[in-house]
């Protein structure tokens, strides 16, 4: 599978 | 020897406030392979600690490294080290060059 789009992965704590 | 080398700093953030207040992106098998620090909110803790910034990429946390861990497994971890009761503090090594380490 291609790269998952990083801007859909961020995570705030 | 060293000079191309990234440097990594050790911080140590205290859980001075309830919240740890970073946001950050990428992880395994993304075009970001390890976390970078995309946010840091004042009042939290982090922002608290003073040397935690934006755009630094985190290596390890406490002594664990984040190398081939998905997002989501990094923010879990992440997530526990601010939870646990176990410690006060949670130890971050990051960098500020943003390599493929």
């Amino acid at each position: 599978s291609p790269p998952k789009e990083y801007e859909d992965e961020v995570t705030f704590f | 020897p060293g000079l191309l080398e990234p440097t990594s700093t050790l911080v140590r953030v205290a859980k001075s406030a309830s919240t740890l207040g970073i946001a950050i992106e990428g992880g395994a098998n993304t075009r970001q392979p390890l976390p970078r620090i995309v946010t840091i909110q004042r009042g939290g803790s982090a922002h608290n600690c003073g040397q935690l910034k934006v755009g630094q990429v985190i290596l390890e946390v406490n002594g664990v490294p984040l190398r081939g861990r998905e997002h989501r497994d990094a923010a879990q971890l992440i997530a526990e080290a601010f939870k646990t009761k176990e410690r006060d503090h949670v130890d971050f090594l990051v960098t500020e060059f943003n390599v493929a380490l």
